[in-house]
């Protein structure tokens, strides 16, 4: 199963 | 000059207790408000985030705003020499490349200090929106780190299913498949040992049990544990610390095959 990067969900700010 | 005394001294040896697994350094950004950690596991997976109130400390100063990058090996080393009934101060000037750890014993017969080398870390700061998740459950927080430690002999993955009869954990594997449900409770003597499901709409997500096997090290923080869910966004699994604030962890969905 994939996962994707927790950075896809929460942009840098 | 930055200056935080923890009577509770224990509760931030809790707290490295249920970061250190997963994170090998951190910046702890401290101001006027209270002390902020934010980041990412190595593999970006997941996120934790730490909230320390300035109010729950009974001294607090921070005259400028301090970015602090630690080791988290190297703090963890040093908070292993506070006793659980020490009190904890940490300090740094403005400015400065090292952080004091003093330890003093309640009955001030015992004070130590530990200088530690501070690190500049290049880490990328991720906003997180305020969001209304489709379910909330709340749960006893050793019952959940049981169900992640039972579940993980199964297989990799966990599906939390909640629906508004309660809340459906099942992991499959070489072995077999085990499912654990638990239903909404009704009447609980203590707060701490209710089972509460507040759902919009039913919501079935996949997670990685090594992560959240990793978060359940915040258990002794606190009694209950909150877990948020909303479709194909990441779990928020959050842990109250009493009255200083809170650590939540962000674990992004599997997906797939």
């Amino acid at each position: 199963m994939a996962q994707k990067s927790i950075k896809v969900y929460f942009k840098p700010s | 000059m930055f200056e935080a005394r923890l009577v509770q001294g224990a509760l931030l040896k809790k707290v490295m207790e249920a970061i250190k697994e997963l994170l090998n350094e951190a910046s702890f950004d401290c101001a006027h408000s209270g002390i902020l950690l934010q980041a990412m596991d190595n593999s970006h997976v997941s996120l934790v985030s730490l909230n320390l109130r300035r109010e729950g400390f009974d001294k607090y100063r921070c005259d400028r705003n301090l970015v602090m990058g630690m080791n988290l090996s190297s703090m963890s080393k040093i908070l292993k020499c506070a006793s659980n009934d020490d009190i904890i101060t940490m300090k740094a000037q403005d400015n400065a490349d090292t952080v004091t750890f003093v330890f003093e014993s309640p009955k001030q017969e015992k004070i130590s200090d530990y200088e530690m080398k501070l690190t500049n870390l290049d880490q990328d700061h991720l906003g997180i929106p305020e969001t209304e998740y489709s379910c909330v459950i709340k749960l006893p927080s050793a019952e959940f780190a049981r169900i992640c430690r039972d579940l993980s002999q199964f297989g990799e993955s966990i599906v939390i299913s909640c629906t508004k009869e309660g809340v459906k954990f099942s992991a499959a594997g070489d072995i077999g498949t085990a499912n654990i449900k638990l239903a909404q409770t009704a009447t609980v003597d203590k707060e701490e040992d209710a089972v509460m499901v507040d759902m919009q709409e039913p919501v079935t997500l996949t997670f990685a049990c090594k992560y959240l096997n990793m978060f359940t090290k915040a258990t002794p923080l606190s009694p209950q544990v909150c877990l948020s869910m909303s479709p194909d966004v990441p779990l928020v699994v959050e842990y109250k610390i009493e009255d200083i604030g809170h650590i939540r962890y962000y674990l992004a969905p599997r997906i797939g095959d």
